[in-house]
């Protein structure tokens, strides 16, 4: 396998705000079939993120505010980064994806888990 | 890499029963931290698959029984599969997980996409 960069793996990345509802986050989740979700602010700078992960928590603890359920200190990756880079860091963090941001920390797309399976090929 | 075969990365799978509530299968994706429980009698043979996704998508219905959410028709592997075939059915099928079986049906375990992610070694 030549040395491939996140660049080449980055999708779309669903976004929402802080002042969304849990149910119209897992409205998009479900539309959009995805289980990650990137909290942005109005000029797309990152804020957290929320999976369904994190929607089956509030409901086993009964939580009912997004704010209560984002996840702040986000891992991220760059277009740059070799994707070794980008699975070691899934792997360290016991998570399935990473945002990809800009030097500004604008929020550019997301890479995946399964993006990354998709390399596995005979 | 030399041929690896899903045998080398099954995990205990977390489980549970089609007369359990959403509200504990929530509880038991927390507690183990995992996206992936997989549905079985009392004999351990499979009977479907619950996600974190699932979960969510029952908080964007309204859904209250478990029994609506279960997806009957599980895509599975075995253990003599080649890691290849297992990443292949993962991306035929946009899912992230595949529970393990045996000849008869009886559930050895689970791989999931971030399990095959942890391959990706410089
Ligand atoms: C620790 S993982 C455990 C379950 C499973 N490994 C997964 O990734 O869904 C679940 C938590 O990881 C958080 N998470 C997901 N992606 C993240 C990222 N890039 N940076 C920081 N936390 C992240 C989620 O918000 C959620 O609270
Ligand atoms: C189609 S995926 C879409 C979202 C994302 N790709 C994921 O895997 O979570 C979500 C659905 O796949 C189902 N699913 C997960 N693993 C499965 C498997 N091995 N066989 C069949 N369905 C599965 C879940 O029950 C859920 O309804």
């Amino acid at each position: 396998r030549e040395l491939a960069f996140v660049e080449a793996l980055i999708r779309p990345s669903i976004t929402c705000s802080e002042d969304d509802t849990i149910k119209s986050v897992a409205e998009r989740i479900i539309r959009h079939s995805v289980n990650h979700v990137v909290v942005v602010d109005n000029r797309r700078k990152l804020r957290g993120i929320v999976t369904s992960w994190d929607v089956t928590k509030a409901v086993a603890d009964g939580t009912k505010k997004l704010v209560e359920i984002i996840t702040r200190k986000v891992v991220t990756t760059s277009p740059d980064d070799p994707i070794e880079e980008a699975a070691r860091k899934l792997a360290q963090h016991n998570i399935s994806a990473l945002p990809v941001t800009d030097k500004n920390g604008k929020v550019l797309g997301i890479v995946t888990s399964e993006d990354l399976t998709k390399l596995i090929r005979r």
